[in-house]
């Protein structure tokens, strides 16, 4: 529906809740992040930790590259590394009152931000499938 | 730069060329196909015939799924098994004469599109990174 107050919303208004986003811990292993990645079909996700706070996005090229040793792949890595040991800690993150604009910039560089209260804790991701379906609204007028 | 007539832009003034993007053949390994994956960073890439059409996608979630059986990763069939057997054939194509709202349109779904010429040969992508670089110079005016 077209949004003509596109500029005037909250990130809050735009974002994937946090209850409807595959996460993983930073404790957890490689092998158990690397199910959830297959199983949810995503190629990255944030990863939190126990205070709900995002400390970086975990992606499978990510975990190919840390089991990929001298003779082939070491498949027992899966499950002795953890996420925190490789995971990246480089976070796009906006506040969920940001108005649109700022998140339209970062999604030019970020395929998702992850959304924080005032208190820094996680509470969605936006991406940029919504960024460019409410632009798509705005031009279709 | 601020484009006054990115509503009249054809694909191809926008596109990524050919020479620039990361691809594999139906025919290559996933293993080989892995390989480029991880050592390129992309997370999707394009699968050419020889004749230089696209016939497929390719991602790392499809390969490791791919080795995944009953009793673990099986390591050895990445170099059994072709890309062909393992891609997604459901790839977004644009022509290179095709002007802006279309693709604009078709990026809420997909990170990037398959551009063709009128013969139906890959020239290029066109990512939704360029897509918005281009909406957010539109409205920075
Ligand atoms: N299950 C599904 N159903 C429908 N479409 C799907 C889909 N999985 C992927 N796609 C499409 O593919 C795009 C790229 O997904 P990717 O997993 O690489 O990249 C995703 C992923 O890394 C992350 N993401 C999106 N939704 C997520 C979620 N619920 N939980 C965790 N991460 C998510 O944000 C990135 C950008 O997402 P965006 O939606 O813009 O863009 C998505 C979407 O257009
Ligand atoms: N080497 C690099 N340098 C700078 N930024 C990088 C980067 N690799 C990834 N990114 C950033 O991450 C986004 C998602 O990349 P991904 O590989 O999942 O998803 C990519 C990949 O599947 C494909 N793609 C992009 N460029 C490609 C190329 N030269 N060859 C093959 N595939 C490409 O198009 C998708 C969307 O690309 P897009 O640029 O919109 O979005 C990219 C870009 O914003």
């Amino acid at each position: 529906s077209y949004n003509a107050d596109l500029f005037q919303t909250e990130t809050r208004k735009l974002m994937i809740p946090a209850a409807d986003v595959a996460c993983v811990n930073g404790h957890n292993s490689l092998e158990h992040a690397l199910l959830i990645l297959t199983q949810s079909g995503y190629t990255a996700i944030p990863v939190l930790d126990r205070a709900g706070a995002v400390k970086g996005i975990i992606n499978s090229t990510l975990i190919i590259k840390a089991i990929l040793g001298i003779s082939g792949y070491e498949i027992e890595r899966l499950s002795e590394q953890k996420v925190e040991q490789v995971m990246s800690v480089d976070v796009p993150k906006v506040k969920e009152s940001q108005l649109f604009l700022r998140p339209f910039e970062l999604s030019i560089t970020w395929p998702f931000l992850c959304v924080e209260d005032d208190a820094g804790k996680f509470v969605g991701i936006l991406t940029r499938r919504t960024i460019l379906a409410q632009l798509y609204q705005y031009f279709r007028r």
